[in-house]
């Protein structure tokens, strides 16, 4: 499962 | 949003406000690696590139913009401002070895090969190593200031709390990013032989001073 990238950290 | 995240990023706003403070009430950056100020920058500016196209929170926004703003403003203090002060006989790192095969690597390995995700990915390894002219800075001249070891303190810890942070959110949200967290492995790893100087030293009152 392609898990959602980290784009809400800073 | 979580109280680890929070905090490594608060330990982040910390760490750079240290080094803004010890560069303007020393008049000096003696000491700080200019390479790896440069390396930070190239790692906030390919990572917020999002900054005008996703909004995300106020927060976001703020911190990003505070960031880059910042750590361009510092590279401005380091090469212009207080240049005189600039040792880069010390600051010798060859930062090609550093971004040659981190750029390959993010072509190689992402989570999607696309423009943007490569160039995300590229500031995620990057970051890990950025640190590394500085820390070869600080074994060429034998010792560091202690506000220099508070500010890489802090820069270490903020990582170290993103980790606890990827792992609160793997059980609260299922949410899990192999990319990021290896990356902020090998981060925070190359901090512990610092980490372990501070902690006997530092936080007893006396300075860092490597075997020269």
């Amino acid at each position: 499962k392609q898990w959602p990238s980290s784009k809400d950290e800073l | 949003m979580n109280i680890f995240r929070l905090c490594g990023d608060m330990s982040h706003l910390a760490a750079i406000i240290i080094l803004l403070l010890k560069m303007w009430k020393t008049r000096s950056v003696a000491g700080i690696s200019g390479k790896s100020q440069i390396l930070f920058a190239t790692v906030f500016t390919a990572r917020y590139l999002d900054l005008f196209t996703s909004f995300i929170s106020i927060y976001n926004t703020c911190m990003k913009v505070f960031f880059i703003g910042t750590v361009y403003f510092t590279i401005y203090l380091i090469y212009m401002k207080f240049k005189a002060t600039y040792d880069s006989n010390h600051d010798s790192f060859r930062v090609e070895f550093l971004i040659v095969p981190v750029g390959g690597l993010a072509f190689l390995v992402n989570h999607e090969f696309a423009p943007l995700e490569i160039i995300w990915t590229f500031s995620i390894y990057l970051e890990s190593v950025a640190i590394l002219p500085q820390l070869f800075m600080i074994s060429k001249t034998g010792e560091a200031e202690t506000i220099t070891s508070h500010y890489l303190f802090a820069l270490g810890s903020y990582r170290a709390l993103y980790l606890c942070n990827w792992i609160y959110r793997y059980y609260a949200e299922g949410f899990f990013d192999l990319i990021a967290v290896v990356a902020g492995v090998v981060q925070t790893i190359l901090y512990c032989d610092f980490f372990y100087l501070y902690i006997t030293k530092v936080m007893k009152g006396k300075k860092i001073s490597l075997p020269a």
